[in-house]
């Protein structure tokens, strides 16, 4: 695993997050289903907690988007780049973009997993950089993986545990 | 089909560009530097991947560069 050079972190382990709109591709609730089990990944090892706020800024603001959507990284239209976020810090920092010329899919294994595009980036909010763990969720690529059976893969916890720690509950 | 050489090129570059900090533009008088940082790049990308250590753009580097991704550069910005 890799973290973000300078030692980018959460001080705190109650962070907030905001949908800030919908991709066409999905259901309401299977975009909000998505996010929340993709930051459950994490919250599941870490004393990290996470809470949905519905209006003003949230540390964790996710939107889907398309071509330049003014951040400096502007998306590709279809496949390339599915999705990026940024390293924890104030403003940006945290917020997780989706490409919207993406198909992005809620259970189904075509077009992309919401789900594990969301996991992978919601590491990146958290702190995690690019591993080169081909096994990883944190691996630059994507790939599809049952999400019925799904678990973070050890890298991903040895590298979420570094920044954070274990979760206390278990 | 196969991709013809400029297509291959400019695929890399501009992968090279956004994920492993190569300069976007070089005069025409630093061609040889352009292509030395493009090279050094190359060998970067595939030692992150655990590719074969070349420097050169073979099919497999191209492969792993046409998959889809996270946008987060690989190299710290």
């Amino acid at each position: 695993y890799s973290t973000f050079q300078g030692n980018y972190k959460w001080k705190k382990h109650a962070l907030t997050y905001r949908i800030e709109n919908y991709t066409p591709d999905m259901s309401v609730a299977e975009v909000d289903d998505s996010i929340k089990r993709a930051l459950q990944v994490w919250a599941d090892v870490t004393p990290l907690r996470f809470s949905r706020v519905n209006r003003g800024t949230a540390d964790i603001m996710i939107s889907f988007a398309v071509g330049d959507h003014q951040d400096g990284y502007p998306f590709d239209g279809p496949d390339g780049f599915l999705a990026h976020a940024f390293p924890p810090f104030e403003g940006l920092g945290g917020d997780a973009h989706f490409d919207d010329d993406e198909k992005f899919s809620f259970r189904s294994p075509e077009g992309y997993n919401l789900f594990l595009v969301a996991a992978h980036e919601f590491g990146h909010s958290l702190g995690l950089d690019h591993s080169q763990d081909p096994g990883a969720l944190m691996f630059p690529t994507y790939v599809y993986r049952d999400i019925d059976t799904f678990a973070l893969p050890k890298d991903d916890v040895n590298g979420i545990q570094s920044l954070y720690g274990p979760n206390p509950d278990i | 089909a196969p991709l013809a050489g400029k297509d291959r090129d400019s695929i890399a570059k501009d992968y090279l560009t956004k994920l492993y900090g190569l300069p976007k533009q070089s005069s025409p008088d630093s061609e040889k530097r352009a292509s030395s940082e493009m090279n050094q790049r190359l060998k970067e990308m595939q030692q992150f991947f655990r590719l074969k250590v070349t420097g050169k753009l073979d099919d497999e580097t191209l492969e792993v560069m046409k998959k889809p991704r996270c946008g987060v550069p690989d190299v710290a910005a």
